[in-house]
């Protein structure tokens, strides 16, 4: 079992190609192990991208040092997929009754 | 059936079972046809919703096709349920089913599905060996024969939109390749996906707008305006190019250029809040929103014989 605990989610709002660019670069860095969930592809559309807790710092201060602007949309990963976990074994406890 | 519960998310065994029981009590409406194997060796099942004749015209369904998309074969689950008990109760889905059958596959990507409840919930691609790469799996949604390869998807079997050694090289992509091709008398294609609430159709490997462009519009239009009247959930819609993005290799491309006008790909809730994550509480809202999306374009396949 895959654990994600600390990954976080961010929604970053690229205002140029050559952010937009910067950030299909970012893919092909395998280190990072990024996940894009939405991916970039022309200013003004938002991209949602799963970064690894590993290599959150390296990937915020890139952003920050770009200035593309960012939020956190998922602060904890796993969180959420505890939660989601737990819901399908309540699911399924009350089929078995 | 009467124990499954729709409103959460099932693991494939729950839902080849579940299937199972749908066909058992439904024996005049609902069959299972087997259309392939996957990677892995796991049967690629299809439901085939039909009340007789030979040939009829036809509308094929999937969902899953990215595995990590689970509120899409949560909603093929409810969708294929919906199906089965509606027909004879609802004067339009029955009027459908006496003229189209309704080909539907909820699992297309069995083995990444078992792979997101086993090991990896955000697994999105098939689970293919790749030669000469330590990374595992083709995006199934990049794989076929229409503007293969191209640069919207990638070379590199690292990357979630690897397209893959060769057009349909991924068995769940060419096990609908062929039985399309065989049935020869589909005529809508919907592939189902998840997130950002569009309604997309072709083309995505190339700007040129399709040539029903205009019908493929104005019905998406009625579609995402049937979708926000029960919810208010608001739907964009237009060609995948531009509408999201230039996306080589997709389905609902390679449909439309093999004869099957109206091909559509929906993504569905949420828009960014939860992404692949959403909670099991939105799974019934998300599917009632989306037949009534289904029902718009079911109805008008059945208007208008081509």
């Amino acid at each position: 079992q895959k654990l994600f605990v600390g990954d976080q989610v961010l929604r970053i709002r690229a205002s140029n190609e050559e952010q937009i660019a910067l950030l299909r670069e970012l893919e092909e860095l395998e280190d990072l192990q990024i996940d894009y969930w939405l991916r970039p592809i022309q200013p003004g559309l938002p991209v949602d991208v799963r970064v690894p807790f590993h290599s959150l710092q390296a990937v915020k201060v890139l952003l920050e040092s770009n200035t593309i602007p960012y939020t956190i949309t998922i602060d904890d990963v796993q969180e959420l997929l505890d939660e989601e976990k737990e819901a399908m074994m309540v699911s399924r406890k009350f089929e078995r009754s | 059936s009467n124990n499954f519960s729709f409103s959460s998310y099932h693991t494939i065994e729950e839902i080849y079972s579940w299937m199972d029981n749908l066909v058992a009590e439904n024996p005049d409406l609902v069959s299972k046809i087997q259309i392939g194997q996957s990677y892995e060796k796991r049967p690629l099942y299809v439901l085939k919703f039909s009340t007789g004749g030979v040939n009829r015209p036809a509308i094929w369904i999937d969902t899953g096709i990215h595995s990590r998309e689970w509120i899409t074969q949560a909603t093929g689950v409810w969708t294929a349920n919906k199906i089965a008990t509606e027909y004879g109760k609802d004067a339009s889905l029955t009027a459908i089913l006496d003229t189209v059958d309704i080909f539907f596959e909820i699992v297309t990507n069995p083995d990444g599905f078992a792979y997101t409840h086993s090991t990896n919930r955000m697994w999105r691609k098939t689970r293919s060996i790749n030669a000469g790469s330590s990374c595992r799996g083709v995006d199934p949604n990049r794989n076929w024969d229409a503007g293969f390869g191209g640069p919207g998807s990638s070379s590199n079997p690292c990357v979630e939109t690897y397209h893959g050694p060769y057009p349909h090289s991924e068995s769940e992509v060419k096990s609908i390749v062929d039985f399309v091709l065989s049935h020869g008398n589909v005529k809508a294609l919907i592939s189902i996906h998840s997130y950002s609430q569009m309604l997309l159709f072709p083309y995505g490997y190339k700007t040129e707008p399709a040539p029903d462009h205009q019908e493929l519009n104005d019905l998406a239009r009625e579609a995402v305006a049937a979708l926000a009247e029960l919810h208010g959930t608001k739907y964009t819609y237009g060609s995948t190019i531009d509408t999201i993005y230039r996306a080589d290799g997709i389905t609902v491309d390679w449909s439309y250029d093999n004869g099957i006008k109206y091909s559509y790909t929906f993504e569905l809730r949420d828009t960014g809040r939860y992404g692949f994550l959403l909670p099991a509480s939105q799974i019934i809202p998300t599917a009632e929103e989306t037949w009534l999306a289904l029902m718009k374009i079911m109805e008008h396949v059945r208007d208008n014989p081509y």
